[in-house]
C-alpha cells in the first residue's frame, strides 16, 4: 500500500460519501444519473467476486464491502426509496448504458490476463469503470449548472483514479514485474474523459462562480 | 510464466 493509492481509495470513498450525504439529507437525487449508480454496482459486484476467496487484508475486505453496499444502497434509493426516487428525472438521464455493459464485456473477452471467469469479468469491471462516468457527465452538460454537491461528487469520482495512476507509475517504479497494463491504460481513458469536467471545474472554482458546462 | 499478479487493488 503506497500513499497515492490509499489516497485514491479515500478520495473515492469520499465521492460515495458525499452522493450519500447529498442524498440523504436533500432527499432528492436531481441531477444524478441512475445509470451511472448502476453501471458502478456491476463494476464492484464484478469486481468483488474474490471477496469471500482470496483474502488480501482487513482494509481490503472492509473496504470492498463499504464499496458494493454504498452502490446498492444508492441504486435502491433511486429506484425504490419513496420520497428519493420522485425527484429521479428519467428524461434527462437517457445515455444506452447497457451498449456500454455489452461493449466492455466483449472487450474483456478478448483483452485480459488470463482467460477464467474471473479474470475476464475483472477486466470487464476495469473497462466498464473507465466508461462508468459518461451518462453522468452528460446529465451534467444537459443540466446545465448542478447543486454543489454532485459536483464534488464528480470531482472525487475523478481525482481518485488520478491518484491511482501515480500509484500504478510509483508501483511499476517499485516493484519488479509490476505491470497493471489492463487497469493502467484503462485508468488513464477513465482519467482522461473527465479532463474536461476538471478544466470548467477549476474555471468556476477560480471565478468563484458556479460550474457552467458548455451545452 | 509471470504468475498472474493477485489484484490487490480496490
Amino acid at each position: 500500500m503506497n500513499i497515492f493509492r490509499f489516497a485514491g481509495d479515500m478520495t473515492h470513498l469520499i465521492s460515495i460519501l458525499v452522493l450519500l450525504l447529498k442524498i440523504y439529507a436533500t432527499k432528492s437525487c436531481s441531477g444524478i444519473s441512475l445509470k451511472t449508480q448502476e453501471l458502478y454496482a456491476i463494476v464492484f459486484v464484478a469486481r468483488y467476486l474474490d471477496l469471500f476467496t482470496d483474502f488480501i487484508s482487513v482494509y481490503n475486505t472492509v473496504m470492498k464491502l463499504v464499496f458494493i453496499g454504498c452502490s446498492l444502497a444508492i441504486v435502491w434509493c433511486m429506484r425504490l426509496h419513496r420520497v428519493v426516487r420522485r425527484t429521479y428525472n428519467k428524461d434527462v438521464d437517457t445515455f444506452r448504458h447497457y451498449f456500454l455493459v455489452l461493449g466492455c464485456f466483449l472487450l474483456a473477452l478478448f483483452v485480459h490476463e488470463k482467460f477464467t471467469f474471473q479474470e475476464v469479468l475483472w477486466a470487464f469491471s476495469i473497462y466498464l469503470e473507465a466508461v462508468a462516468i459518461l451518462p453522468q457527465l452528460v446529465l451534467l452538460q444537459r443540466s446545465g449548472n448542478v447543486d454543489n454537491l454532485t459536483v464534488q461528487y464528480v470531482f472525487f469520482l475523478g481525482a481518485y483514479r488520478a491518484f491511482y495512476i501515480l500509484n500504478w507509475i510509483y508501483r511499476y517504479l517499485t516493484e519488479p514485474h509490476f505491470g497493471r497494463w489492463i487497469a493502467s491504460v484503462a485508468g488513464l481513458v477513465q482519467t482522461a474523459l473527465y479532463a474536461d469536467f476538471f478544466y470548467y471545474y477549476f474555471i468556476s472554482w477560480k471565478n468563484n462562480a458556479k460550474l457552467q458546462l458548455p451545452a | 510464466a509471470r504468475p498472474i499478479a493477485r489484484h490487490d487493488e480496490l
